[in-house]
C-alpha cells in the first residue's frame, strides 16, 4: 500500500533550543561515514563551581561492546562523580572486536581526556556496523581538529552527528521550575530508527 | 543501536541521579520497540553539572520526586522520537495494558504485543485484526497468570486526533465485539497517531510502550546495511 511520505524532519526537529548552562558541544565529519556526514561528536562539561554526577543504563545483551564496557569502567571508577566528557561515533559500532576494540575505545577516551585536560573523565559510545574496527586515524584526527560552542546549531550537529540510518536528527530541549523558583535546564539528543528494543539496566 | 545522553545544570547527587535514570529509563527507552532487536551498544547516560547556584538534589529534597517526574516524562519524549524514526515506519502506536494487576505484566504483555510482527504488519495494513493483539497477549511470558482472566479482558483502539468516537471496543469482557463499526476502525486505522488499549481488570497498574508498524521499508532499508 504505497503511502504519502510523513516529513518528520520538519515535524520532530526544532528550529532553536535553549541548552544548559556551561556545557559546550563538538562534532565534525572524520570520513568514517562513506557519504562525508558527520560521524563524530563531544560534549563536555566547561562547569567547575562543583563537581558533575552522571549515571548510565547500558544494553543487557551479553554481548557488550567495547565502548559499553569502557563506559561502565569510567563510571565506577569515579564514583559516577566528575565524568566531564562524552565522545560519540557514529558508522562503526566497535562491536565483537576483541582486545582490539577494547584498546580502541580506550585510545579514544584517552585522545578526548588529553584534548580536554581530563583525568580519565571521558564516556564512549559508538554505533554503526557490528564487527568491523574502528578507522583510528580518521577518528584521532577528527578529535584533533573538533572545534567547540554552545549555540543551536552545535547542539544541532551534535545531534546530527551521532545518526546511523536516522532520517532526523534527535534533540530536544525543555526548562523546569523548582520549588524555589530557580530555572533548570534539560537537554536530550538520542539516535536510533533500527535494531531498537532496547532493555537496558 | 538506541543511544542518548541527557544533560542538566542541575546540581544533583549521585545516588539521586542514579535513582533517577533508572526509573525514567525503565518507563521511556526501556519501553519502546521498532523491530524487536536488542543491540550490543544501547547506552543511555546523564551528565548533571550543577551549573545552577542552588542546593544539590538529593533522594530526600522536596524537590526530587518533581525532577523525577519532569526527567521521566522528558526521556520519553525523546525516545518517543526514535519510535517515530522506525526504520520504515508509516505509524506511531502507543500500546497502553492497563488495570493489571503488577506493573511488570503490564510491561510483559505490552512489550510483546508491540514486538508482534503480525500486529506490526496488520497495523501497516490498517486491518483492525485485534485476534493478533489477544494471540500476543496470550503467549507474553509473565511470570504467572495472575495479571490475566479472559473474561475480563477489553481491548480497543484510540484514536489520537480528537475524532468520535475516540474509543472503539474490539473486545469486551472477553467476548469480540459482533458489531465493531468497521468504517470506524478503518478511519482509526489510517490516522498516523493511535493507541490499542487492552484492560485488564485484575488491577491498577499500568505500562505504557510505543511501537510502529512493519513496512516494506524496513526490509529495504535492512536487507544490505551492512554492504
Amino acid at each position: 500500500k504505497a503511502k504519502a511520505p510523513i516529513d518528520k524532519y520538519s515535524l520532530y526537529v526544532p528550529k532553536t533550543g535553549v541548552f544548559p548552562k556551561k556545557f559546550e558541544v563538538g562534532s565534525i565529519a572524520t570520513g568514517v561515514k562513506k557519504n562525508g556526514n558527520l560521524d563524530l561528536g563531544i560534549i563536555v562539561n566547561r562547569n567547575t563551581s562543583r563537581k558533575s554526577t552522571s549515571s548510565a543504563v547500558f544494553t543487557t545483551n551479553r554481548f557488550k561492546a567495547a565502548p559499553v564496557l569502557k563506559s561502565k569502567e569510567v563510571l565506577e571508577s569515579n564514583n559516577y562523580e566528575g565524568v566531564n566528557a562524552i565522545v560519540v561515533n557514529s558508522g562503526c559500532a566497535n562491536s565483537m572486536t576483541g582486545e582490539v576494540g577494547m584498546r580502541d575505545a580506550e585510545k579514544m577516551c584517552d585522545l578526548v581526556n588529553n584534548k580536554l585536560h581530563l583525568d580519565n573523565q571521558t564516556l564512549i559510545m559508538s554505533t554503526g556496523v557490528i564487527g568491523q574496527k574502528l578507522q583510528m586515524e580518521k577518528i584521532a584526527n577528527g578529535i584533533d581538529k573538533i572545534k567547540f560552542g554552545s549555540g543551536f546549531e552545535d547542539w544541532l550537529n551534535m545531534a546530527k552527528s551521532i545518526c546511523t540510518t536516522d532520517t532526523f536528527p534527535k534533540l530536544i530541549s525543555s526548562q523546569f521550575k523548582l520549588q524555589n523558583g530557580k530555572v533548570y535546564t534539560l537537554t536530550g539528543i538520542s539516535k536510533g530508527a533500527g535494531m531498537i528494543c532496547p532493555n537496558m539496566a | 543501536t538506541l543511544l542518548g545522553y541527557l544533560v542538566t545544570d542541575l546540581p544533583i547527587s549521585s545516588r539521586g541521579i542514579k535513582k533517577i535514570l533508572s526509573f525514567a529509563g525503565e518507563r521511556s527507552f526501556n519501553c519502546i520497540s521498532v523491530d524487536g532487536d536488542m543491540s550490543t551498544n544501547d547506552t543511555i547516560c546523564m551528565i548533571a553539572n550543577g551549573a545552577v547556584e542552588t542546593d544539590v538534589v538529593d533522594v530526600d529534597s522536596p524537590d526530587f520526586e518533581d525532577v523525577c517526574k519532569n526527567v521521566t516524562s522528558f526521556a520519553q519524549q525523546l525516545a518517543q522520537l526514535v519510535v517515530r524514526d522506525g526504520e520504515g515506519a508509516t505509524k506511531f502506536v502507543t500500546v497502553r495494558v492497563t488495570k493489571s494487576k503488577t506493573f511488570e505484566d503490564a510491561k510483559i504483555i505490552a512489550e510483546t504485543i508491540s514486538n508482534s510482527s503480525l500486529v506490526k504488519t496488520a497495523l501497516y495494513g490498517e486491518d483492525a485484526n485485534w485476534g493478533r493483539i489477544l494471540c500476543a497477549v496470550g503467549y507474553s511470558k509473565t511470570e504467572n497468570y495472575d495479571s490475566l482472566d479472559e473474561n475480563k479482558l477489553n481491548v480497543k483502539f484510540v484514536a489520537t486526533d480528537g475524532s468520535t468516537p475516540s474509543e472503539l471496543p474490539l473486545l469486551i469482557n472477553g467476548v469480540p465485539n459482533l458489531d465493531v463499526d468497521e468504517a470506524r476502525a478503518s478511519e482509526i486505522l489510517a490516522l498516523n497517531d493511535l493507541e490499542i488499549v487492552v484492560e485488564l481488570n485484575t488491577g491498577e497498574e499500568e505500562c505504557n510502550f510505543w511501537t510502529c508498524d512493519l513496512t516494506h521499508e524496513y526490509v529495504t532499508i535492512n536487507g544490505d546495511y551492512r554492504s
